[in-house]
């Protein structure tokens, strides 16, 4: 998954 | 960002402001789960807690804070301003039963043991399963109002256009998030028999209720 705490989406 | 998930945005934000207007407008959430609401609510303050730490884009601030406030407003119009007609008797789906199990799970499963990940993991787990008391009401009622119909297309739409923009992200920037896949196919299956209810009646100007 992306790396933690990088959560681009809403 | 990709055409499936501006899409699914305004699909999740249009649903929103369906909902409000009908509230607002006619002063009355009969129908309505109260306890959906809240699930919304939180799955929102779960999620957005990186609102000041990661800055991603203007887009993507303006638009947690737009949920954000609807989530919050819808929650006061149901439990505030409009609560004598809440019926809540109807809206009697138990959210331990959700949220026991969910909190666990965000804790087994997740990207990193951190608080931040953990509740964002907790937001996703959560919004898959938010709509049940929703739908639990409404089979108990046996039927839902038109425009009640129409929040619900576009909720169910806008994680549908998700998965979209998931496949999309995964051929061209060879993206996979697995958590927020996996839970929004689980979210998009418990619409599959709505959907289905409202292409068949609704859309051909029938009320929707339940066999």
């Amino acid at each position: 998954g992306p790396e933690p705490g990088r959560h681009d989406e809403l | 960002m990709n055409v499936f998930r501006i899409l699914g945005d305004v699909s999740h934000l249009l649903a929103m402001i369906l909902l409000l207007l009908k509230i607002w407008r006619s002063k009355c959430c009969t129908g309505i789960s109260g306890k959906s609401q809240i699930l919304f609510a939180l799955v929102f303050t779960t999620r957005y807690l990186d609102l000041f730490t990661n800055f991603v884009s203007l887009y993507n601030t303006v638009m947690k804070v737009i949920f954000l406030l609807c989530a919050y407003l819808t929650v006061y119009m149901i439990y505030g301003k409009f609560r004598k007609t809440f019926d809540s008797e109807n809206d009697t789906f138990r959210l331990e039963f959700l949220l026991v199990p969910i909190t666990g799970l965000s804790f087994l499963e997740n990207y990193s043991f951190t608080p931040l990940e953990i509740l964002w993991t907790f937001s996703i787990y959560l919004e898959s399963v938010a709509i049940l008391p929703q739908l639990f009401m409404i089979s108990k009622t046996g039927e839902a109002e038109t425009i009640t119909t129409h929040y619900l297309f576009f909720l169910g739409l806008y994680r549908a256009l998700y998965l979209a923009n998931w496949i999309w992200r995964y051929h061209t920037e060879n993206f996979y998030d697995q958590i927020a896949v996996v839970s929004g196919v689980v979210q998009t299956i418990f619409y599959c028999d709505f959907f289905y209810l409202y292409v068949t009646k609704v859309l051909k100007g029938k009320k929707l209720s339940l066999p």
